[in-house]
């Protein structure tokens, strides 16, 4: 019942509020420079309203004040102890606070005159107890697809050991839970998995190593301390996607929840304390927009987090314009950000995966060098199914063995240049086992094209004396990328689309499908209200566009068919009859013909015949105008009839003036002495010469110039200069058989010029212009053969 | 180098084809108790043995792993003790 909209800042009674330097970042009087705007999202109506939470750990206490107001029963329950109670194991040591602590950040009552208050205080939350006991494939798997028609959103701030040696990520059954976790949880949108990145600063463990923050299907999230530095326990990896406020140095300060035997802590630390938070923050936006799936919501993140003041040597803008960092992801979440990016969110396009074919080539990894491979992928662009336009996740699976895993670092570079780090070295990795098809993953080319060719690179850096013998050996790589084969962001993003409460239509008796029956999969081009059936004429509410058949169906579709234009709304209206395309249904407003027709570009409209004055341009269907003087013509400059007062000249009409006169744009004036006819002033401007001139290069000469011959051929009457032929230097007529003087150093011979000296009878010029006898029986020749014989002797 | 031993437990995962009914019948014959559906996931179940060790380094042997020759077990998994760490 508070009133946000009213108070300036936000006031609670809770006792901890005011400490809450997280949630006060704007006042200024904390060193944080970059806010998580989460009052900023509370003040637009937003505080996880219908939104169900559950935090996988050793418990939660739903007995504490602060959280059994929120506690939902129905998204808790016991692994462990395979009960439905997830109560924490109590123990003198107070191990197991950490469930309770992780729920209050995210949904800890407000108002309450209680300890704190969590970032999504009306929120639904509940606890799954799983990690206080042997934690197997089965105890995490039956956890991560806990009730996923129910709870929206699954935290988890627990991982394999982060002791900078540990290899390890989800088993088969896990996989499979969380596949079908976004496949069908949350009525088909997709759960939501939320997980924090590694805690393993401190021993120089590397988050690519953790395969769960590796997984497309989990967000993962690292921290920054209130100063923006990067904490000591921060591990770095190119698949953390964001980050939120947690401890820091020990003179930092740390984050304040609730705690074991209903008490308050302000010291939850970690990486811990960022996944609840990131965890609430989406319930805010899951609140402003309850359509979004589960990728929505990492576009929504990547497109709203920010680098801010947050310290990081590593700072990039990848080629799609996102900055990007191995230690924070796209940066510090942002709550206002995303509430009002929810809002206005069209569902991106179905997810593809294509799978690249694997590179088999062995490569020997030899120490203190790097090995390097490049991979041109199509992004399976011949399969429309599979193929990859637009980058999302792009995953590299890879088989290495080394005689010390430690020592390797890899790096992938994207057709755009965009630089991820796969691996960092690990100092404390001994191991000899390698990497066997491990998946390493990188959002750092979100948006980027997939396209061309990307660069795997695997240095090998021996940190200590090693046994050279046996050097590594990269046996096969393969890329996977996921994504959409169009742009994913829809041009419609800026108002908001659908109808809130479409879901809660009265159920119409007619439907053959019964809409509460239908639970099948909806077209892709449904919206996320729903559908009756599985076709695209089923849907509730269509995603982009929609336009209806004879019998009024109404299809739905991701682009308007042809012959059909967008209209209002989502609508997709007939064109005009004879339109290809068009922007309105009238037959002045065609934008293309259909075959057979021309569109006149004046009128935008479809014509079989381009009226006076334009040509048909077959090529486009097009009717292009003729330049400017002509009346009809075949092409541009290629007039057939000239207008009113102009008179063909050639292919090109100009005003008709008498021979002897030009028209200079208003009247006709005479042409120079030496023109018969002309185009324009002066001798220059000659078209045809008087008698006794000649046209010359343009000019009209009273005799040909040196290298000029006469012509006697004319042209319709009027006599000209030609070129002589460049061997010649002077000539009598075209062609080098016409010369009748050669330049300098060239001979006459035969009324051609040959290159060189003056030989006697008997001799002949050679290729290099020296003198050579001529075969004996020539008097004189033209080459050493009888055939070049030009004079034979008396005898 | 730590030798990272696996702990086996006196659980496993089986995915089973038929329902319930068709676990069940399979879980009796072979001395398993069929706990339950393994969370949201379709077809797979979890098995209990109460006359297997409870903490082993081998995996366990004997009538009971006869189950994977069942035509209608498509996969089955004997638990595995996996070190988790909080953050």
């Amino acid at each position: 019942d508070y009133d946000f909209s009213r108070a300036q800042s936000t006031y609670f009674n809770d006792p901890k509020w005011p400490s809450m330097w997280y949630m006060h970042c704007s006042d200024n009087t904390h060193p944080c420079q970059s806010d998580m705007n989460i009052e900023g999202a509370w003040k637009r109506g937003y505080t996880g309203k219908n939104i169900v939470v559950t935090i996988l750990d050793d418990g939660i206490e739903r007995t504490h004040p602060d959280l059994m107001q929120n506690y939902d029963a129905l998204a808790s329950c016991d692994v462990n102890g395979n009960d439905l109670d997830p109560m924490p194991r109590y123990d003198a040591s107070n191990e197991n606070k950490h469930g309770t602590r992780c729920a209050g950040e995210v949904a800890a009552a407000a108002n309450n005159s209680h300890c704190t208050v969590g970032i999504a205080f009306n929120a639904k939350i509940g606890g799954v107890r799983m990690l206080d006991g042997d934690v197997t494939d089965m105890v995490e798997a039956k956890s991560v697809s806990f009730n996923p028609q129910h709870v929206h959103i699954y935290s988890a701030s627990w991982g394999p050991d982060d002791d900078g040696k540990t290899v390890d990520g989800p088993a088969p059954l896990t996989r499979q839970a969380f596949e079908n976790g976004v496949r069908m949880g949350r009525r088909g949108l997709g759960s939501v998995f939320v997980w924090a990145s590694g805690n393993g600063g401190r021993s120089k463990d590397h988050c690519s190593c953790d395969g769960y923050t590796n997984s497309i299907y989990t967000i993962s999230i690292s921290s920054t301390a209130e100063s923006g530095k990067k904490p000591w326990y921060l591990e770095e990896c190119s698949s953390t996607l964001a980050t939120t406020y947690s401890s820091g140095e020990s003179y930092d300060k740390k984050i304040i929840t609730t705690d074991l035997r209903q008490r308050c802590t302000d010291n939850h630390t970690g990486t811990s304390a960022s996944a609840p938070m990131a965890a609430g923050i989406i319930a805010l936006a899951l609140e402003a927009n309850p359509f979004l799936t589960w990728r929505d919501v990492q576009h929504v993140i990547v497109r709203t987090s920010r680098a801010g003041h947050l310290n990081a040597n590593d700072w990039k803008t990848n080629a799609a314009g996102f900055k990007v960092s191995h230690l924070y992801g796209f940066g510090l979440m942002d709550a206002e950000a995303m509430v009002m990016e929810a809002e206005k969110w069209t569902t991106v396009p179905r997810q593809h995966v294509c799978v690249e074919s694997t590179d088999r080539q062995i490569k020997t990894i030899r120490p203190n060098s790097a090995v390097r491979s490049i991979y041109k992928a199509s992004g399976c662009s011949d399969n429309p199914n599979r193929h990859v336009n637009y980058l999302e996740h792009v995953v590299v699976r890879i088989t290495i063995t080394h005689p010390r895993r430690g020592d390797l670092a890899i790096y992938l570079t994207s057709p755009s240049g965009t630089r991820s780090q796969l691996l960092a070295n690990r100092l404390f990795d001994h191991s000899m086992e390698g990497f066997k098809n491990w998946e390493f993953m990188t959002i750092h080319c979100w948006g980027e094209r997939a396209a061309g060719d990307w660069v795997l690179e695997v240095y090998d850096t021996p940190s200590q004396l090693r046994n050279f013998k046996t050097p590594g050996k990269l046996k096969e790589w393969s890329l996977v990328l996921y994504g959409t084969s169009v742009q994913p962001y829809s041009p419609t993003n800026e108002f908001p689309k659908v109808e809130r409460f479409r879901y809660s239509r009265v159920e119409d008796p007619t439907d053959d499908y019964g809409t509460e029956d239908y639970a099948g999969p909806c077209d892709p081009e449904c919206s996320e209200v729903g559908c009756d059936g599985p076709g695209p004429d089923h849907c509730n509410d269509c995603l982009h566009y929609y336009y209806k058949l004879k019998n009024n169906t109404r299809i739905c579709v991701s682009s308007c068919p042809p012959g059909h234009y967008h209209a209002d709304k989502k609508r997709c209206r007939k064109c005009a009859p004879n339109c290809e395309s068009c922007f309105g249904s009238h037959g002045e407003q065609c934008l293309s013909c259909k075959y057979g027709y021309f569109l006149n570009e004046e009128t935008n409209s479809c014509v079989t015949h381009c009226p006076d004055g334009s040509y048909q341009d077959t090529k486009k269907n097009l009717c292009r105008k003729c330049s400017e003087n002509c009346k009809t013509c075949t092409e541009f400059h290629n007039c057939t009839e000239c207008r009113d007062g102009l008179s063909l000249q050639g292919s090109r009409c100009s005003v008709s003036c008498e021979d002897g006169r030009y028209f200079n744009g208003q009247d006709c004036q005479p042409c120079h002495r030496f023109c018969a006819t002309c185009a324009g002033a002066g001798a220059d401007g000659c078209i045809n010469c008087t008698e006794g001139y000649f046209m010359e290069d343009g000019r009209c000469v009273q005799s040909c110039s040196i290298s000029y011959y006469f012509d006697h051929s004319s042209e319709n009457g009027y006599k000209s200069c030609k070129k002589c032929d460049t061997s010649c230097l002077t000539c009598n007529g075209p062609g080098f058989k016409n010369c009748t003087s050669c330049p300098s150093g060239y001979l006459l011979d035969l009324g051609m010029c040959q290159m060189g000296a003056i030989c006697k009878d008997g001799e002949y010029v050679d290729d290099h212009g020296h003198c050579q006898t001529c075969e004996a029986s020539c008097a004189k020749c033209r080459g050493p053969t009888q055939e070049d014989c030009t004079t034979c002797p008396m005898t | 180098p730590v030798c990272r031993t696996r702990v086996y437990t006196n659980h496993w995962a089986v995915k089973i084809a038929g329902g319930f009914p068709e676990a069940n019948r399979i879980a009796s014959k072979y001395g398993f108790i069929n706990i339950g559906q393994i969370g949201a996931l379709k077809d797979y179940y979890h098995f209990y043995h109460s006359r297997t060790i409870k903490r082993s380094v081998i995996s366990s042997r004997g009538n009971h792993s006869f189950i994977s020759m069942e035509p209608k077990v498509e996969w089955i998994q004997q638990q595995v003790v996996k070190k988790r760490t909080k953050r």
